[in-house]
């Protein structure tokens, strides 16, 4: 559930139920035991920064366990971001267009 | 510009939630991003697989067509004309018009486009994260876009291996438009055209659950945008406080300064992602970078305005 109005942090045990419940809401296995403790602390520091967010947010937004709570910050970006965009809009110079131009 | 709008209030408009990195599951135990040795991730421009549907820049695509099919009536001269083709031509959305020139009943939905956008993607880097505006230039530069069923999605894109000249068009822009960087205008626009591409930094969204994101330049640099996802409405909700003002006293209507004006984001990552595969950000604020890139597609050819002239 989210973390608005929460204690910090679940404790120790409680992090291992979570991360299971978490496994098993979203499909989650991992091959290798050193492995699953990688993805466990892991979960645990973006359960800790979600808490982090939803004490900086001004809205009404919450924050918490999502299908991304064992990935890195790097990994998430890898997978669903694409390259950062920064600077100004861009000019649009290639002459648009192909030959057919007009007949479709 | 309306008090709220929601697009998907519209029967046909907008289609269902997809998942950008749901790639062809192979036999295999399932790793954090997925099964081993899918090629999770490659398709960085947002579109949903195996049915590459609509995407936040397909769908930008697919909108308009589908808003002009259906919202007014079909003449044969001005539709048909446009779309040189016979009936049952699928617009993405489901919906077609038959040679009478009246809208038809609704079909299937099928897909519109994006392998054609990672093949012939003009730098070549699709699969790296495309631009919005190269989608669109790619959409110009081949003279439309053909339908799925012609131009499978095969999981991988190489960009010399643009077959567009070889497959029907089903679906064409006379133009895209990056609209003026200002929430007011991008409202106004939404609320009367249609859906909206931008592009926006997505740091707080793998922790985000639901709600209205209200973010500072801090905690979210609308300077480094870095994810784009579809425009689809905007409204109104309670703050926190409204809440419990509301609570303790008897107003019967939304004190304005306890109520959050927010936009609609429809995502690419999958129905149970946020608030079932949408989220919220606030409105008003430039947050994330909404205003960084807004995009969209026009379908018709610009109507000549009568001249004016300045005064001397």
């Amino acid at each position: 559930g989210s973390l608005r109005g929460q204690d910090p942090g679940p404790q120790p045990l409680e992090l291992k139920e979570v991360f299971t419940l978490f496994q098993i809401r979203y499909n989650r296995s991992y091959s290798h035991p050193a492995e699953h403790a990688r993805r466990l602390d892991i979960f645990a520091r973006n359960l800790a920064k979600a808490q982090q967010l939803q004490e900086e947010d001004l809205g009404t937004a919450e924050f918490g366990v999502t299908p991304f709570s064992d990935l890195t910050e790097e990994e998430f970006g890898q997978l669903y971001g694409h390259q950062r965009v920064a600077g100004e809009a861009p000019s649009v110079s290639q002459k648009v267009g192909s030959e057919e131009w007009g007949q479709s | 510009v309306p008090p709220t709008c929601d697009w998907r209030k519209e029967a046909g408009i907008i289609s269902s939630i997809r998942n950008q990195v749901s790639a062809p599951l192979r036999p295999g135990p399932i790793q954090p991003w997925g099964r081993e040795g899918e090629e999770r991730g490659k398709a960085c421009i947002p579109f949903p697989h195996p049915h590459p549907s609509t995407t936040s820049k397909t769908a930008t695509v697919a909108g308009p067509w589908q808003q002009r099919a259906t919202s007014r009536p079909c003449g044969p001269s001005n539709t048909i004309s446009l779309w040189k083709s016979p009936c049952k031509v699928w617009l993405g959305e489901g919906t077609c018009v038959t040679e009478t020139g009246v809208p038809g009943a609704r079909a299937p939905t099928r897909s519109l486009l994006a392998p054609e956008l990672l093949d012939c993607d003009r730098c070549g880097n699709g699969c790296k994260g495309g631009f919005v505006w190269d989608a669109f230039l790619t959409v110009l530069n081949n003279s439309g876009l053909a339908s799925d069923k012609d131009y499978p999605f095969k999981g991988n894109s190489k960009p010399h291996r643009c077959l567009a000249k070889k497959h029907k068009k089903v679906a064409w822009i006379q133009d895209f438009i990056m609209l003026q960087p200002c929430e007011q205008s991008i409202a106004r626009y939404l609320a009367t055209q249609g859906p909206i591409t931008v592009t926006i930094n997505m740091k707080l969204l793998q922790q985000y659950q639901k709600g209205v994101i209200k973010a500072t330049p801090t905690t979210c640099d609308p300077q480094l945008v870095d994810h784009s996802v579809l425009l689809v409405g905007f409204g109104k909700s309670k703050s926190a406080e409204g809440r419990q003002a509301e609570a303790v006293s008897s107003w019967s209507h939304p004190h304005p300064r306890y109520s959050i004006p927010y936009w609609i984001l429809k995502n690419s990552w999958g129905a149970n992602w946020g608030e079932e595969g949408y989220f919220r950000l606030h409105r008003g604020s430039n947050t994330c970078g909404i205003t960084k890139y807004p995009f969209t597609a026009r379908l018709d050819k610009p109507v000549k305005k009568h001249q004016v002239s300045c005064p001397p």
